[in-house]
Formats: structure tokens, sequence, C-alpha cells
């Protein structure tokens, strides 16, 4: 009937419309705000299910690649985090539920030479961290560099490490760039480990905690063999060509959808499983104790 | 009443024997009852492996299978089940049997690259069906 056709179109249009048209739409058809709101929120691979998984994600699908480096450390990570099938594995320490790896959207780099003083190898960085939800908390953050170096494996290499955060106030007119600062060492022996993590979570938590989503920063790092605990003489320059660092963000994803540990164990504490006793053929089965599935008692 | 006993042996037709346990079996529990089914995917089938890096594989198992009439103690159900499976007998069969559905869930950890290029390790709630229960 016509009646039908009109709603059939407009429910057509719903599917299609962009934001605008669903004014029109009779408001049963409307989806409520927040759903809306939540939609977009969704992680890639809730949307992908809530579009029925038959939404061809090509159009989602990364538009850059990542580093292979960075790709090779999140590996790492999930091996350790989780078991081969995928099931988190329940260790007490590690409190996150998410973490995000950026690489560095731009960075200038200013390459100086002072053998004296080390190799300074200083960058300005952008990252930008629109990915991060207003529901994920960060617990700790850290600055990974990899190391290409031709140093000997065993040796012991300290850094200096001078960071400064470069905001754009755009409240004032001449937007002057306000930069926090600090410089701290750090000493750490390059084994096997290709990688060195500096914890800038103090630095980046108020940034972050206020919505700061482009994070510019400038990153001076001197780098010399030697360990100075053993005033061993620092000896010249590590000729290792630092690649430009990634940010790794270590977060507690409050949603719904994301896991909590603390919820599941809170949740086991209130209505333990019942130990599975299979039935013996004498308990009745419809008595209290025989409380289960009957695949047990089938068994 | 030894003389009728024999008359009604006349004409009662000889029952085959009949295997009891079998007899029994269709009391004790339906054949295809409510239970959790194995199934794995890979997220290569969903070509969905060019975002997904890991896990490669998948299982979020599924619950299928009839609720037996008498559920109240066999799957942790609520009496409520049993009074909707009483409403679709005695008074409307509109209203649906209970459903063999998960009762419980484990979490997944999911590594994926974002739309911008970042990588992100995620470990999402209820993905996993663990147990069924009719409801």
């Amino acid at each position: 009937s016509p009646h039908s056709r009109v709603v059939s179109d407009k429910i057509s249009g719903l599917l299609v419309a962009p934001e605008d048209n669903v004014s029109e739409l009779h408001p049963l058809l409307r989806l409520p705000k927040g759903a809306r709101r939540g939609y977009a929120l969704l992680p890639p691979l809730l949307k992908v299910l809530s579009d029925r998984g038959d939404q061809n994600w090509e159009s989602e699908a990364p538009r850059l690649q990542p580093e292979s480096r960075a790709l090779r450390y999140m590996k790492r990570l999930y091996k350790m985090s989780a078991t081969k099938e995928g099931i988190p594995k329940a260790n007490k320490s590690h409190l996150y539920n998410t973490v995000r790896l950026f690489t560095p959207c731009s960075e200038c780099k200013h390459r100086h030479r002072d053998l004296m003083k080390g190799d300074v190898h200083s960058v300005d960085l952008l990252f930008n961290l629109d990915r991060v939800t207003a529901l994920e908390h960060l617990l700790k953050s850290v600055l990974l560099y990899s190391f290409d170096t031709s140093v000997p494996i065993s040796s012991s290499i300290t850094c200096t490490c001078h960071l400064s955060v470069k905001e754009h106030d755009f409240s004032s007119q001449v937007c002057p760039s306000v930069s926090h600062s600090i410089a701290f060492s750090l000493h750490f022996e390059l084994r096997k480990r290709k990688w060195a993590e500096i914890d800038v979570t103090s630095f980046l938590r108020p940034l972050i905690a206020t919505n700061r989503r482009n994070i510019h920063m400038a990153v001076n790092v001197t780098c010399l063999m030697g360990d100075p605990q053993q005033n061993t003489k620092l000896e010249n320059a590590i000729n290792m060509a630092l690649v430009p660092p990634s940010l790794l963000l270590y977060l507690n994803d409050t949603s719904e959808q994301a896991y909590h540990r603390w919820n599941s164990l809170r949740h086991r504490r209130k209505n333990p499983v019942r130990p599975r006793q299979r039935n013996s053929p004498l308990v009745d089965p419809m008595s209290d104790k025989g409380k289960e599935n009957s695949q047990g008692k089938r068994a | 009443s030894r003389q009728r006993r024999a008359e009604n042996l006349k004409e009662a037709p000889a029952t085959p024997p009949y295997n009891l346990s079998e007899y029994f079996k269709q009391f004790l529990f339906p054949q295809n009852e409510c239970e959790l089914h194995n199934f794995r995917l890979s997220f290569s089938q969903l070509k969905w492996d060019k975002w997904i890096i890991a896990p490669h594989r998948y299982s979020p198992q599924y619950c299928k299978g009839d609720c037996p009439r008498v559920v109240g103690h066999r799957y942790g159900s609520p009496v409520h089940t049993m009074v909707q499976n009483i409403i679709y007998e005695k008074l409307d069969s509109s209203v649906p049997k209970p459903s063999c559905v998960p009762a419980e869930y484990s979490p997944l950890s999911v590594l994926t690259i974002e739309p911008d290029g970042s990588i992100v390790y995620k470990e999402y709630e209820d993905m996993i069906a663990t147990k069924c229960t009719c409801r």
C-alpha cells in the first residue's frame, strides 16, 4: 500500500541517510541519541560485528600500515598478555585491558653530533591520540625507543633524555607555545632487548586527562656506552641510528564491552561456580544437589 | 479370573520384546538436549585478517538443542522457565518455549590495526560462550 511504500522508503532512507535526514523520520525510526553516539564510539571490532559483519571492511581497513618494529613489539606484548586462543592471562600485575601504540605522525629531526658529549639525537614529534576514547583511563605511558646499533650486545648504555612538550595555547591571540620540560637520565643494559622504555606517565597524564589529543614533543637523547656507577669512562658515543620513538599508552577501558579483571574476580566471588561433581546415578537429579547441566548427568 | 486373564492374553497382540533402557530413555532426557557446541573460525575467512593481527583463530562456541520440560534444576534455570513451559503447553502456544542460550562467557584479547595506523591490544568481555542454560 502507498503507506507501507512510504514507510519502506523512510527505512531505506534511514539506512543510508546522513545524520541531518534523520529529523524527518518517524520518531519510532530514529535511533536514540545515545545509540548513535555510542555507535560512533565503538571500537572497530564491535562496529563491524554490529554491522552483521557483512559490511566490506575495506573502507575501514587501516589507511596507514604500522612500522614493522612497532608491529613486532605489539605481537610480543600480545603473547605475554594472552594465550594462543586469545584468552587474557590472569596475572594480577596486568591491570590494563587496552594498550595503544602510536607512531609519530610527523617529526622534524635535528641531528647534530658533538662527539665529546656523545651523539645528541633530538627530534620534534607530533602524536595524534584521537583513537583514545573518553572511557579509556591512562595507567602508564612510555616512549619506546628501538635501537639499530652495532653496539656489542652485552654492553651497558647510559642515556640522558631531555623531554619537552609544546602546548599551543590557543586561548591567547599570539598562541605562544608553552612548553613543560624535564630532563632525566636512564641506564640500561642493552642485552637481547632492542627496546628502551622511557616512562613519561607523570608527564603526559595531565594532558591526556584534559583530552589533549595532539601531543607535540621535543626529545633530546644523548647515549654513551658504559656505566656511570662503575665510573668507567663514558667512552665515545654509540653510533646508533635511533629510530624515532613510538608512544605506548597502557589504559583501563571502563566501557561495558571491555573485560574488567576485578569485575570477573568479584563476579566469581559473588556466585562461585559449584564444583562440577559428576552426578552418580544414585543422586536424585531433581534434588538440589543435581543442579547442573544435564551433560554431566548424561556423561 | 484365571479364565478371563487367559482370554485377555489371547486378544493382546504379542508385543516385541522392548529394550527397557531405550524405553526409559525417552523420559530421562530428549535426544538433542540443549548443550554447548564447538565452533572455530579464522578471521581470514571473514577477510578481517588485514586489520585483526591476533588471534588467528577464534572459537566463540554456541548453544543449541531442546530444553527438557522439567528444567528447573538441570541448567540453573529460574522457576520462570517452567512457568513459561506450562503456559506454552497448556494456555497459549504462541508463547515461545524456553530457549537454549549461553549462561556464561569468557573474554577475548584482540590485537588490531586502527584506521589511523596505530596498533591496539584490547580485551573484550563476553566473547566466548562457556556454559548453556534454558530461559
